[in-house]
């Protein structure tokens, strides 16, 4: 039975897409079946891994067509042990469509359950910026939810708000909602305001916040500029080497070897 | 009657809610009366201002009780002709109850209309990255729609697909809709990434991008950290200097003086 990891929070540009593909991609170069499910209508997974034909079937049938089976939707990568599937809502009327069925909150966890999660070991999930009905979706259908976060003031304010909506998610929805932890991502070791936040959530969240922290690294950018990601594109890159650190950390501290 | 200006796009982390901060700073700095709104619910305005309070009345109350009038939500602040109206949903089930008004994507624009437009000169609004119907609501209360964006790759797949679900609205909700520019945002002049897309973009969108580019200024960071604006704090920084620009250009290019 495969393990859910979405990638959640309400602040935007944190990390969310850029960490699970990434992440993805460390599991599958280990030798790990892995699924990366875009819940984003924005769908950024579509240019970051550098897809080129046009997305028939994703996310939108998932949620509006009962019918939809696993070979429906399933796009394979030029990564071994990778596959993908897209999110297609591109009209509003769409995203109106998928919000009504949304709100059944376990829906995606059902049709993982009857249809992907015996054939893959992870499945990582890309959700949008928010405490929406598709995000909450997300996070009923996961085994570990992790939250990135910059190290900015900013973002210090929307984890509280993130971590006070997921309790009541908690109380309301599914008491076994878990947060595996929070991620801190684009670090630059020489700005001093990133350090200083940095110092303050590991004395206020402690164990809870990864060891792992994904520095800020160019060679990500010109990756994604390409329609790659950075472990296949620049394994050296202190970016690639973030990633598959994580990987290892999260198969250590959630025993999933 | 007030200029509603929007700040909104569907990729997060763009600097919607920095933009909006510091466009209403510096039009209440150069003498016009301001309201900054937060349509957020992530409530950024709330730590980016560095307001103390517990929020009793904001957006919430607009949305969900008719009775709500302007002086009910309204707070003033440190700057002179400057008023915010703060996101007081904290709560997914207050989440649930807006997104049920919202669908009325005609609400904001009659509460405006009736209680605001006639007390200021701008009502600037802070909204969520998506295309859900709060931000329907903030695009159809606006007379301009300013979309920011970074000036990297993935950006520009979204920002695409932004400007197609704003061709929906047009032709769907309101063809009155009007976007009145992109704005570039954290530009880093030593990123060759970044230098390669903002050409792009002036090549492919021309007029419709603003002639300010926004850089990336560590003062802004250190002003947000502080809960203060960056106009206020560090006037000489590239930063203020280039909000400052962009009231100009904004008050020119579309006959505001
Ligand atoms: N470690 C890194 N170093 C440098 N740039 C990075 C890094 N991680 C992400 N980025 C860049 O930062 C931007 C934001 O990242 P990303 O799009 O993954 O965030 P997100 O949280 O998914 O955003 P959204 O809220 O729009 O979904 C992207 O342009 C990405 O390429
Ligand atoms: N010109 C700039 N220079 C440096 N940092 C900046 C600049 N503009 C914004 N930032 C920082 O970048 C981060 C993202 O900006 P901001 O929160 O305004 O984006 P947003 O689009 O409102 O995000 P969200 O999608 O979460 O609402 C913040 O930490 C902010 O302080
Ligand atoms: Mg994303
Ligand atoms: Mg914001």
């Amino acid at each position: 039975m495969a393990t859910v990891i979405s990638f959640a929070s309400q602040k935007g540009g944190v990390g969310k897409t850029t960490s699970a593909v990434h992440l993805a991609t460390a599991f599958a170069l280990g030798g790990y079946r892995t699924l990366l499910l875009d819940l984003d209508p924005q769908g950024s997974v579509y240019s970051a891994m550098g897809v080129k034909q046009r997305v028939i079937q994703g996310t939108l049938e998932i949620f509006c067509q009962d019918s939809t089976t696993l070979s429906d939707v399933l796009l394979p990568t030029s990564t071994e042990n990778m596959h993908l599937i897209l999110n297609d809502v591109d009209r509003l009327a769409h995203e109106n469509e998928l919000m009504k069925v949304a709100a059944d909150y376990h829906h995606l966890h059902q049709w993982l359950a009857r249809h992907a999660r015996g054939e893959f070991e992870f499945i990582i999930i890309d959700v949008p910026a928010s405490t929406n009905a598709l995000s909450i979706n997300a996070m009923v259908a996961s085994n570990l939810v992790i939250v990135p976060m910059q190290c900015e003031a900013l973002a210090i304010k929307s984890l509280k708000r993130f971590l006070l909506a997921f309790k009541d998610l908690q109380a309301n929805i599914d008491p076994n909602l878990r947060i595996a932890g929070i991620l801190l991502t684009m670090f630059d070791h020489e700005i001093p305001a990133h350090q200083k936040v940095c110092r303050q959530v590991y004395q206020t969240l402690g164990e809870s916040v990864f060891q792992t922290i994904i520095p800020k690294c160019p060679q990500v950018l010109d990756a994604s500029a390409a329609g790659m990601d950075v472990i296949n594109r620049s394994l050296n890159s202190i970016g690639a080497t973030g990633y598959i650190r994580l990987a290892n950390e999260i198969l250590d501290r959630f025993r999933l070897r």
